[in-house]
Formats: C-alpha cells, sequence, structure tokens
C-alpha cells in the first residue's frame, strides 16, 4: 500500500562447530513491528569470501528456514532459542562454505 | 568486538 516502515535487525555471528573446527556463521535477524508474536526474519550474511550452500534450511537468498521459525509461539519461543536451533542445525549443514582461493 | 565471520572450506563430494 506504499507505506513504509522501520524495522529493527540483528547481525552478527553465530558459533558452529563443523567437523571439529568452529566457525562464525554471519546472521542478520529482521525483527518486524508485530515481533516478538511473529518470527524474526532470518538471513545468512555471506562475506564476499563466502558462497550459500543452498540447502533445507537456506534458499539461494539466504532466507533461513527453520520448524523453530515456523512453529513461533510467544512467548515460549524467543531469540535465544532460535539461535540455539541455528547452531544444532548448521552444525549438521553449515549455510556458506568458503569460496576457493582463486590462485 | 564480534568475531570474524568464518566458513568451512567445501569438502569434495
Amino acid at each position: 500500500d506504499g507505506s513504509t516502515k522501520d524495522l529493527m535487525s540483528l547481525t552478527g555471528t553465530v558459533p558452529v562447530s563443523y567437523r571439529g573446527n568452529t566457525y562464525n556463521i554471519p546472521v542478520c535477524l529482521w525483527l518486524l513491528d508485530v515481533y516478538p508474536y511473529n518470527p524474526p526474519i532470518c538471513f545468512v550474511k555471506p562475506t564476499s569470501a563466502m558462497m550459500i550452500k543452498t540447502g533445507k534450511h537456506v534458499d539461494a537468498n539466504g532466507k533461513i528456514y527453520l520448524p523453530y521459525l515456523h512453529e513461533w509461539k510467544h512467548p515460549q519461543s524467543d531469540l535465544y532459542g532460535l539461535i540455539q536451533v541455528m547452531v544444532v542445525v548448521f552444525g549438521e549443514e553449515p549455510p556458506v562454505f568458503s569460496r576457493p582461493q582463486v590462485q | 568486538k564480534s568475531p570474524t565471520p568464518s566458513a568451512p572450506v567445501p569438502v569434495a563430494e
């Protein structure tokens, strides 16, 4: 309808251990004006040295899909729980990989 | 200081 809103986003990294190493997966969580009644919209924010690995939980735009988001219920669901789910899910299926270095 | 983003190296499937 042409209206605009100022939204708040939280940008940071999620610590994930994969194959014995810990990685800091860059993510951005958008809090809508209806938050916390609705879940945040979450994206992986790859740096230029990374590429998105699309899969069950991440699409080509880096948008994150999780049952936790889909079944979000206030007040049981919160950002702390969401990030814990991300740590587990991304530990099994990292959403980003580093680009092969061009020699 | 927030940690530097990092990602695993792709494993050749």
